[in-house]
C-alpha cells in the first residue's frame, strides 16, 4: 500500500461521513446500491461510517459519471484505458468515465470485452477517498489496473493494513484487525 | 451505460474495444534504448499522465514528446516493470505492453515523485522529479 503525499486523511473529529451523487446523473437505485456495498467493504475494516445525503452540495464525498474533459483537468479517453479517479481527503471527489460500459450486477459471461464491474472500481476509488494510493500487491484493491469482465471487491491484507493505519480498525470487531479474509470475492467472467 | 449483465447489453451498444484509447502501444512491442519509433510519443505522454515521466523533461511544450526512445523513457519503463511486479528490462517487451494496455483508474501511480507502490515505503524522488496534479 502505499499513501499520498503528506499522508491526508479525514480528520479524527470526522468518522461519519457523507456521500453524494451528482444529481445531473439521475443513477437508478441499483447503481447507488452499488455504491453503497462498495463503501461497506471499507467501513467493515475501520471506525468510518458512510452515509447517502441528499444533498449534493454540503456532502463530504460527491460521485459523478462523466465523459472527457469535465472540469478538473483530468479528462476521460472514451472506452476503456481510464476508467475513473478521485482524490485524496479532504477533497472527496470520485468521477467515473461514463463512456464505459459498467455492469452493476452479475459480471460473469461472455462479453466483448469491454464490461467493467462497477463496484470494483468503486471499490478502488473509495480507497483513495479515503487517502491510500495505489499498491504494487496484485491481489490488493489499489493495484491500479483491472480487466475488463473481472469482479474484485473483497479487500485484500495489503489494503486493510494500509487503511488501518490511516484510521485503526473497527472498534465493533473488539479491536481485532477485521473480519477474517476467508473467502475472497474474486471472479473473472470473461 | 449502465446493464445488469452482460448479456443484457443490446449489439447495437456494444463498444469498439479495438478503439480504446491505448490500443496503439500493441504496435510498440519489442521497442527498446536508442529506437526511433512513430507511436512513441504518445506512450511518454502516458508514462507522464501517471507520475513516470516529469513534465519537464524532453520536450518543447506540455504535449510535445519526440518519437525516440530515450533515457528518460528507458528509466519510465523500468520504474513502471518494478511498480507492476514486471520483468525490469527497461525495454516494452511483450508483458509490459499487455499491462500498459489494462483499463486503469486515473490516478497517477509516482505522485510528486515521492511516492511508490510498494509496501508503503517513500522512497526519494528520481532525480527526474515527476510531478503529477493529483
Amino acid at each position: 500500500y502505499s499513501f499520498f503525499p503528506g499522508r491526508p486523511r479525514w480528520p479524527s473529529r470526522r468518522r461519519d461521513l457523507t456521500y453524494a451523487f451528482d444529481p445531473r446523473n439521475q443513477l437508478s437505485a441499483d447503481v447507488k446500491r452499488v455504491f453503497a456495498n462498495a463503501f461497506s467493504r471499507w467501513s467493515e475494516w475501520t471506525p468510518l461510517t458512510f452515509t447517502e445525503s441528499g444533498n449534493y452540495f454540503t456532502a463530504d464525498m460527491k460521485i459523478g459519471f462523466y465523459a472527457g474533459e469535465h472540469g478538473d483537468g483530468e479528462e476521460f479517453d472514451g472506452v476503456l484505458g481510464t476508467l475513473a479517479h478521485a482524490f485524496a481527503p479532504p477533497r472527496g471527489l470520485l468521477h467515473l468515465d461514463s463512456d464505459e460500459t459498467w455492469i452493476v450486477g452479475e459480471i460473469s459471461g461472455s462479453g466483448t470485452g469491454a464490461e467493467m464491474d462497477l463496484e470494483s472500481v468503486a471499490v478502488h476509488e473509495i480507497g483513495h477517498l479515503l487517502g491510500l494510493g495505489h499498491s504494487s500487491v496484485e491481489n490488493a484493491i489499489m493495484f491500479p489496473t483491472i480487466a475488463s469482465g473481472m469482479r474484485k471487491v473483497e479487500l485484500d491484507r495489503d489494503d486493510v493494513e494500509g487503511i488501518q493505519e490511516l484510521y485503526g480498525s473497527n472498534p465493533g470487531n473488539n479491536g481485532t484487525t477485521g473480519p477474517s479474509f476467508g473467502e475472497r470475492e474474486v471472479s473473472r467472467g470473461c | 451505460h449502465f446493464f445488469p449483465n452482460i448479456s443484457s447489453i443490446p449489439p447495437s451498444l456494444l463498444p469498439n474495444t479495438t478503439k480504446s484509447a491505448w490500443n496503439t502501444f500493441t504496435n510498440l512491442s519489442g521497442c527498446h534504448s536508442g529506437q526511433n519509433v512513430a507511436g512513441i510519443s504518445k506512450l511518454k505522454s502516458y508514462f507522464r499522465y501517471f507520475g513516470y515521466i516529469s513534465n519537464n523533461i524532453n520536450t518543447t511544450s506540455k504535449n510535445n514528446f519526440t518519437d525516440e526512445f530515450d533515457d528518460a523513457l528507458e528509466r519510465a519503463v523500468l520504474n513502471y516493470q518494478k511498480n507492476f511486479n514486471l520483468n525490469t528490462t527497461g525495454e516494452l517487451d511483450e508483458e509490459t505492453v499487455k499491462q500498459i494496455l489494462k483499463p486503469r483508474c486515473g490516478v497517477a501511480d509516482i505522485v510528486n515523485g515521492s511516492t511508490t507502490m510498494n509496501s508503503g515505503k517513500v522512497t526519494p524522488p528520481p532525480s527526474n522529479g515527476n510531478t503529477v496534479a493529483h
